[in-house]
């Protein structure tokens, strides 16, 4: 109802009430609650050097547009769970029409067990789950790696790529591993590869004490252990758009009890 | 009550409602006494004006639907209208200070999404189910 210049007429031809820097701040705050979010969000980096190149964020724009394509049709497609050797972009599958949010985690630590030191070789990857919204379950989680051709002499060959969990450290002896997908695939192979990291999400959500990352390891079939890198598998060192990240799928639970605003 | 006496049936024809009657998809939607019925409005909420496109990647805004019109007697202007709603507005009219008229309310609800960056950098894809008004009607 306001008048002069708080109003202005929209491009559409309604009136149109200017917001007061209060009522600005209240319909932000209103949208955050709806969002489940506490307050703004703050990202570390600037906007420029995070959304083209970085490989999650490209992953997450193409699953955004495959879902929000999905609303448009408003189809309840059912497909298989992504899963499997696949190229970078999503597929809408079941897994993200049931999921209410989809959480794409960046790798904060990596670690190498490389050809300068004894074998088995293997690569750790650790990621931050403290963020993920609360009163969610998870319902599948993914591990995305890119496979570049390496540096193998012998393309048709079959390496054995597996995936651990790291279940117990120990100062005195190996690590208690938990195994959690196996693929195999030609040596000379390129593209993502995504592996099912369900169980591990679920108990690093548990306690947070149990989140002690993930290790890949890399074998021939006559059961030689081969560096990741040399492989051909990407890192942190790689280029931004092929880095490893995690995707986890969750589901908002039940509960008939709102948050009162 | 006295039966009430025999009306000619009218003619029925396969013709399709007429597409203005139709709420909730075009606009300018009138009964005949020039009352604005029961449709669907948008309000657009611009991601940009309120300065939050350094952590919403997608959307860059979000069409905020809402019901608004008339629900009077008679409803046909306003085919989305339940049985329950014909019988209040009846009533209403019986009785205008005791019941009050329908409600003009979403009859249809869909999903939206948005995307966006935690404190953490994370990327995050937040559906919410039963967000957007799809269509209006009297309840």
């Amino acid at each position: 109802t306001g008048t002069g210049p708080r109003r202005r007429f929209h491009a559409a031809g309604f009136l149109q009430r200017r917001l007061s820097g209060g009522e600005r701040r209240e319909v932000q705050r209103e949208i955050l609650a709806v969002l489940g979010l506490p307050g703004r969000p703050r990202p570390r980096t600037p906007a420029a050097s995070r959304a083209p190149a970085a490989a999650a964020p490209l992953f997450m724009l193409e699953l955004y547009r495959a879902v929000a394509g999905e609303e448009e049709e408003e189809e309840e497609v059912s497909r298989p769970v992504l899963t499997g050797f696949s190229t970078q972009s999503p597929q809408p599958g079941s897994a993200v029409s049931r999921a209410d949010t989809v959480v794409s985690l960046v790798n904060m630590v990596e670690q190498d067990r490389d050809i300068f030191s004894p074998r088995p070789y293997w690569k750790e990857f650790r990621f931050d789950l403290t963020q993920v919204p609360a009163g969610e379950s998870v319902t599948a989680a993914e591990f995305r790696i890119y496979k570049a051709r390496g540096v193998t002499r012998h393309p048709n060959n079959t390496l054995h790529v597996s995936i651990y969990e790291i279940a117990a450290e120990h100062s005195n002896r190996e690590s208690d591993l938990f195994l959690l997908d196996v693929q195999d695939l030609r040596a000379g192979t390129e593209g993502w590869l995504v592996f099912d990291v369900t169980a591990a999400s679920n108990h690093w959500l548990v306690d947070r004490k149990y989140n002690l990352g993930l290790r890949l390891y890399v074998e021939t079939d006559d059961g030689h252990s081969i560096d990741p890198g040399s492989a051909g598998l990407l890192g942190r060192r790689g280029p931004r758009s092929k880095q490893p990240f995690m995707v986890t799928f969750f589901r908002a639970s039940p509960s008939p009890a709102r948050v009162s605003r | 009550a006295a039966k009430p006496p025999r009306r000619r049936q009218p003619k029925k024809t396969n013709d399709l409602p007429h597409p203005n009657k139709l709420p909730g998809i075009f606009d300018d939607v009138h009964a005949a006494d020039g009352r604005q019925v029961c449709r669907r409005h948008e309000l657009y909420v611009s991601f940009q004006d309120l300065g939050w496109l350094d952590w919403v990647i997608a959307p860059q805004g979000y069409s905020a639907y809402y019901c608004e019109g008339e629900c009077a007697f008679p409803l046909d202007s306003c085919m989305n209208a339940t049985n329950h709603a014909i019988l209040q507005s009846l009533v209403h009219l019986m009785k205008p200070e005791a019941v009050p008229k329908a409600c003009c309310a979403p009859t249809k609800l869909s999903a939206t999404s948005v995307l966006y960056y935690d404190s953490n950098n994370n990327v995050i894809l937040k559906k919410h189910r039963n967000m957007v008004v799809k269509s209006c009607g009297c309840h």
